[in-house]
């Protein structure tokens, strides 16, 4: 059985937006400490790593492990039903053919009742493995979901170059060229706002500009967004929650 | 503007 009660359906709904356009099928497992979920998008170059601590619940039960496997598009459609406030209910059996969804606003007394058809869903589960990295960045969410929409505008190719004291956003396309440079600072009276830079080696590292306006769709989840480079793995950006997180591994591209 | 390499290049199925 499993119960897993958020304390606002605004915070389920956050997650499933940030990463519901990149992809589709994805398998949920729900084990006795939390959620966790992964799916790599239709052309392999981009993979989501999901994990919701129980923590992040406000109530949270679940007896035997059990796979919740689930078409994001229609999750969305019954996720929007329910107001942002109301708290709301994840309730499976442990052989469920449907997920129970129960949105209660408890001011007004009102319940909304939703049930999703589950599906068997065929993905393989790839071993993520703790990788090195050569710079990691902290900065803010809306900084950098502002940077990618600028330049993504010219060119489906974005590279991000880091030294020591510079990290720079640049791209070149058809219709001209664009870069942004950035600096590490702390600002002392808003925290969230600072940019830090910790750098190993220099990178200089080509992503696609379609992955990257995917990724910065989960800024709505975190006011800060952390980015770990190298020239040798995929990047990883990440948007941590109160307990838990929601990875995008992006593969690079490389000049021949 | 260069290759797009895969995921599946870097993490191998379980």
């Amino acid at each position: 059985m499993l119960e897993a009660k958020f304390e606002q359906a605004s915070l389920f709904k956050r997650i499933i937006d940030g990463f519901k356009d990149c992809v589709q099928l994805v398998n949920f497992q729900c084990k006795e400490d939390g959620i966790i979920a992964q799916a790599v998008d239709d052309s392999r170059v981009l993979l989501v790593s999901l994990e919701i601590g129980k923590d992040a619940f406000q109530e949270f039960r679940c007896d035997h492990p059990i796979t919740l496997g689930m078409d994001l598009n229609s999750l969305s459609k019954i996720l929007r039903c329910g107001n942002n406030t109301d708290s709301l209910t994840l309730i499976a059996d442990d052989t469920p053919d449907s997920l129970l969804l129960l949105f209660e606003d408890t001011k007004r007394e009102r319940i909304s009742e939703y049930s999703l058809k589950l599906m068997d869903i065929d993905a393989d589960f790839l071993k993520i493995e703790e990788l090195q990295y050569d710079t990691t960045i902290m900065m803010p969410s809306a900084d950098f979901s502002k940077t990618v929409r600028d330049l993504s505008q010219l060119s489906d190719s974005l590279n991000i170059l880091v030294t020591k004291e510079t990290i720079k956003f640049v791209t070149d396309g058809d219709i001209g060229s664009g870069s942004v440079i950035m600096k590490p600072f702390i600002d002392m009276e808003n925290p969230d706002e600072s940019i830090k830079l910790e750098m190993e080696q220099p990178v200089d590292l080509t992503f696609g500009s379609k992955y990257l306006l995917d990724i910065v769709k989960g800024s709505a989840l975190s006011n800060k967004i952390g980015i770990r480079l190298s020239s040798e793995a995929p990047a990883l950006f990440q948007f941590d929650l109160t307990s838990g997180f929601l990875q995008f591994f992006l593969a690079p591209k490389f000049s021949d | 503007q260069g290759k797009q390499r895969s995921i599946s290049d870097f993490f191998p199925s379980e």
